[in-house]
């Protein structure tokens, strides 16, 4: 138990899987998230990225993780 | 998808900044 939510880890397990030097967009997690609405999405990427989890690359749309390489 | 310099830049600087962030909270944890 790392005090994630459900969703939030489902969130930052596909950010860190994402190999592109960009990040993974948030249309990304949507599409491989079928399951979860956008805005909770939004909500867990909110989270992790206030948490220290996750940052926002080229623009506010693209997330990588701090802790993936 | 190749970044531009100042794309890097921006990454990188956002990295360190969500680095602070976690240090910042694990240490509220102690």
């Amino acid at each position: 138990n790392n005090g994630l939510s459900a969703n939030q880890n489902q969130v930052l397990s596909l950010i860190r899987g994402c190999p592109d030097p960009q990040g993974i967009s948030i249309q990304d997690l949507k599409q491989r998230l079928s399951g979860i609405s956008l805005s909770v999405i939004k909500q867990a990427v909110e989270f992790l990225s206030n948490e220290g989890h996750i940052f926002s690359t080229i623009d506010e749309d693209h997330y990588k993780s701090t802790d993936n390489d | 998808y190749q970044l531009t310099a100042e794309q890097q830049r921006k990454i990188e600087e956002n990295r360190r900044k969500a680095l602070e962030r976690r240090a910042e909270r694990l240490g509220q944890t102690v």
